[in-house]
């Protein structure tokens, strides 16, 4: 199964 | 003091209408450079970026950097006060809590002014790192909301592969799958209606179906959309507005656990 990931995961909080 | 002055106000009618399914509030970072605007959707699964270039109003003067928190319901409701041809200017004084939209008819015959409360929004700005994607794909915004809507009968997710030769778009559930296949257009007579594939490596991502249909809310913006993507990182769906600026959407693929 495909599971949905976060964009936070991806991209840093400034 | 910040004023910005837009002829054409359903510019600015569309980029509302391309945001407000997804965000319920957001906040507009207005600067000297222009009107910008980050925000995630309330899973978190997407992110919008918009930038209209301050050169790119009609007229335009921000003093002070201002941050307007802005409730996307309430200023539909005042963007559908406004005449597709009217003249739109945004007004707010310094460290205002409220900002007020002006309209003026194209003879100047009719003026009208609204203006809306403010609110303070906890923002979290992400950093969006450069990036070389791997594959960019261009093609007719109309063709994507087509895909987009077709394929989203079929399942909740679409996959998106791309090579040399095209772009395939997948879907499959319970009564069955879909594939759609773009080619690289060979001779166009109009760019509007080009295909064009740049591909370093071959990519295959999977998507939510939903987001998707989000983000094709921007087609009315541009007539052609941009789709980049690389492996295991978000997909960019950028639409151009007009000499103003754009809006990107960033989504998170689904991964395989």
């Amino acid at each position: 199964r495909t599971n949905q990931t976060s964009i936070d995961r991806f991209f840093q909080t400034l | 003091m910040f004023e910005a002055r837009l002829v054409q106000s359903s510019i600015f009618k569309k980029v509302l209408e391309a945001i407000k399914e997804l965000l319920n509030e957001a906040t507009f970072d207005c600067s000297d450079s222009g009107i910008q605007l980050q925000a995630m959707d309330s899973s978190h699964v997407s992110l919008v970026s918009l930038n209209l270039r301050s050169d790119g109003f009609d007229q335009y003067r921000c003093d002070r950097n201002l941050s307007m928190g802005i409730n996307l319901a309430s200023m539909t409701k005042i963007m559908k006060c406004a005449g597709n041809d009217d003249i739109m200017t945004m007004k707010a004084q310094d460290n205002a809590d409220s900002v007020t939209f002006m309209f003026e008819s194209p003879n100047q015959e009719k003026m009208s002014d609204y203006e809306m409360k403010l609110m303070n929004l906890d923002q979290e700005h992400l950093g969006i790192p450069e990036t070389d994607y791997s594959c960019v794909i261009k093609l007719p915004s109309a063709e994507f909301a087509r895909i987009c809507r077709d394929l989203s009968q079929f399942g909740e997710s679409v996959v998106i592969s791309c090579t040399k030769e095209g772009v395939k778009f997948s879907a499959a559930g319970d009564i069955g799958s879909a594939n759609i296949k773009l080619a690289q257009t060979a001779n166009v007579d109009k760019e509007d209606e080009a295909v064009s594939i740049e591909m370093q490596e071959k990519v295959s991502l999977t998507f939510a179906c939903r987001y998707l249909n989000y983000f094709t809310k921007a087609t009315p913006l541009s007539p052609q959309v941009c789709l980049s993507m690389s492996a295991e990182v978000p997909l960019v769906v950028e639409y151009k507005i007009g000499e103003i600026g754009h809006i990107r959407y960033y989504l998170a693929p689904k991964i395989e656990e």
